[in-house]
């Protein structure tokens, strides 16, 4: 498979900054 | 108010940054001022989630990433750390701004691959080693739950480290990243926030709660 360690990672929501930008209450 | 690391404290204690700061980090990143008074109305609602101290603490950054400012998290660490340039604990807003400008979709490639590279670099040894690679690969699959034999994970850190090190010394190298994030661009979809591209429009509210707006309202009042 030409999957890396790296790919795997990246999919974690750990590493996704989005969650600043939601509005909370 | 008076100086403290060029930034003045308010009678509550907390940072205040005026017109002029805000428009000196804009000129030091790729935001607008307008961008940087949106970023500081966010800054602001994360600085007062858990402690109003006009910082963000490692519980507030994680309670707006993972919606509890409690448990262990490994991701949460590295992230911080990004943030956290000073190595104070916390995260002030020149930091803040300075770090999310490295997520911006217009900045350079360079930087968000120096970025990344920090990131996986737990030991801060300037290398990625085999055992913190193995070590992200493990908290991510707990993090989702999902199983993979170890024999499978072995295989795919060993195979990652093979296709990575060129200079073959066993763990890779700033200049082996390079080269393998060229090959492997999909490695830095986390290290662009399309969000930032104009923060503003996106997000209308910040602008219409920020502080400059509630001035323009009170003197429409008082015109009234």
């Amino acid at each position: 498979s030409n999957l890396n360690a790296f790919d795997i990672i990246s999919y974690s929501s750990g590493f996704d900054l989005s969650g600043l930008f939601e509005e909370t209450d | 108010c008076f100086n403290y690391q060029s930034r003045c404290i308010g009678k509550n204690q907390k940072p205040y940054y005026n017109y002029e700061d805000l428009a000196r980090l804009a000129q030091g990143t790729r935001f607008t001022v307008n961008e940087v008074e949106a970023l500081y109305v966010l800054f602001k609602r994360l600085s007062s989630s858990i402690i109003d101290d006009g910082l963000i603490h490692k519980e507030e950054l994680q309670l707006a990433l993972f919606q509890t400012p409690n448990g262990e998290n490994f991701f949460l660490d590295r992230v911080f750390d990004l943030f956290d340039e000073k190595s104070k604990g916390v995260i002030d807003f020149d930091e803040f701004v300075h770090t999310l400008s490295i997520f911006h979709p217009y900045a350079p490639l360079e930087e968000k691959i120096d970025y990344a590279f920090k990131l996986y670099d737990i030991r801060k040894t300037g290398f990625i080693e085999r055992e913190e690679l193995k070590q992200m690969v493990k908290a991510m699959l707990m993090e989702s739950d999902m199983n993979l034999s170890d024999d499978l994970l072995e295989a795919i850190v060993d195979k990652t480290i093979a296709d990575a090190d060129k200079d073959k010394d066993g763990k890779i190298s700033k200049e082996d990243w390079k080269v393998f994030v060229s090959r492997n661009p999909s490695i830095l979809k986390n290290m662009t926030l399309a969000y930032l591209k104009d923060i503003a429009c996106i997000f209308p509210s910040f602008i219409f709660k920020s502080d400059l707006d509630e001035l323009v309202k009170t003197k429409e009042l008082q015109d009234i």
